[in-house]
């Protein structure tokens, strides 16, 4: 049975893919057998691991949509260990097509339930990342209903990625009521913290004060080998290992890895 | 006839609310009255000018979904000439419960209409900027609707932000052709530029080949009192006016009154 988490925040740019991304590389190099789920409609994920989204022949459209199973979705990366099930453009129409079909929410945990049942597909991960577009509509809805271990918030350090916390924390009560019993809140990642400014700071202790004990204690600082990385299709630690953005994500991975019995 | 733009762009945390809500606050300064038009329901323009969205009588909730007059939702922000059609957390509702009403795409642009037709109203604003979510949906579809006169794209100057204008081109061409014949890119605004990377260089080179003659020239750099000010409640022009951000933004307007004719 893998570990099956979301990566949700409504408010845009905040890090989502960033941190799938570079988490589900770590892990993925230390051993663990990773999957990323890539159901935003830009596809950015898909294009982080170096992945045309233009000519992927099926994708986490045809997946939620078509009800195509998930072992001809998904891809490799060329990095051992690490899989994605990819998006494409055709996800954005997507949401109004989801609307009218059953069971619209919970496409996505029905697509992924046969890593649990099928003792070929049950093997093969140990973790799955599903990175979700910035709004709180169907798609991220899935992502929800489908985290059987619950989500975690990249929140980027400014004032307006705090405004958004509250109803983002409302939404995933909701799922949690309707669809996913298990849904409870894994962390908050703070990102692109900028050690020069008082606002980065003021933004961490806010985020500490609100959510007492379910914020990471490492911060991803802002890093641009952290940006530079996806034009070359890598994630970061392989593009720039050694860089303030690559330890972070180091040490998150570690963290969470810890938080979950797996170090 | 109020000049009226759109600020889209489905890549999240680009700078629309931040162009929207600053260009807006410069417009009115320099004597333009100015609505600024929030339909995200993480109503950051909203708080971005000093209001809270938890405590907004009307907001573009009732505008779309329920019909309610525009004079009646919209608020003074307490700067002369700019004014606010605040969101609310409602919104977030709207992307479901418009899909099944009539006219669904047009809901915001008959509501802006007034301010064409009545004499009274008419004479109101001579700029309405549309503040639209991270995403292509129902929201920006109706914000691309209302836009008689274009959409303004900020292209944050990242590899990601890159990668999803051709996917945002194609729907402001499907907005045109079925919904707003008179809807044209306005232009692509490059923000958040660290002139200390390459990449910030190398994005703006790239957006200037595939959009030649459509980008504006002034480029808004990375600037913190620029992401200090929201929290505030106030735009960079009396946050910090002497800010680089500022000054960037000033040229902005500048550049964009002169294009309109009206400098
Ligand atoms: N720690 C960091 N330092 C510098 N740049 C970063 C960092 N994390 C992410 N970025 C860059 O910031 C931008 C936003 O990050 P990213 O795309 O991961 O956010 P997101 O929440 O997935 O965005 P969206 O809401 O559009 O899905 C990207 O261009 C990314 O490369
Ligand atoms: N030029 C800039 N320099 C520094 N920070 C900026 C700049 N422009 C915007 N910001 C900050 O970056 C973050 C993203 O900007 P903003 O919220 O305006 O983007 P957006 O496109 O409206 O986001 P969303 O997609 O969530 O609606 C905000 O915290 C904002 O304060
Ligand atoms: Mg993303
Ligand atoms: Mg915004």
């Amino acid at each position: 049975m893998p570990i099956i988490y979301a990566l949700a925040n409504q408010k845009g740019g905040v890090g989502k893919t960033t941190t799938a991304v570079n988490v589900g590389a770590y892990l993925a190099e230390w051993g663990q057998r990773v999957l990323v789920v890539d159901i935003d409609p830009q596809a950015n994920a898909t294009s982080s691991l170096g992945i045309d989204k233009r000519a992927v022949p099926l994708s986490t459209y045809d997946l939620l949509v078509r009800g195509v199973s998930l072992s001809r979705v998904m891809q490799l990366t060329g990095r051992v260990r690490l899989d994605l099930a990819p998006a494409s453009p055709a996800l954005a129409g997507a949401t109004v097509e989801l609307v009218s079909l059953p069971q619209r929410e919970s496409r996505l945990r029905q697509a992924l339930a046969v890593l649990n049942t099928d003792e070929e597909q049950g093997k093969r991960y140990d973790y799955v990342l599903i990175d979700c577009p910035p709004s709180l509509g169907i798609l991220t809805v899935n992502g929800l209903t489908a985290a059987t271990d619950g989500v975690i918030i990249p929140v980027q350090c400014e004032y307006l990625a705090l405004e958004g916390l509250s109803q983002l924390v409302r939404a995933i009560e909701l799922v949690r009521r309707a669809l996913n019993p298990k849904l409870r809140l894994r962390g908050l990642v703070m990102t692109m913290y900028d050690a020069r400014t008082n606002l980065s700071r003021q933004v961490v202790e806010e985020v500490r004060r609100h959510f007492p004990g379910r914020v990471f204690n490492t911060i991803i600082p802002r890093s641009v080998r952290l940006s530079e990385a996806p034009s070359y299709g890598e994630p970061i630690i392989s593009y720039a290992p050694h860089s303030a953005g690559a330890l972070a994500y180091a040490a998150l991975t570690r963290e969470l890895l810890a938080g979950d019995g797996r170090y």
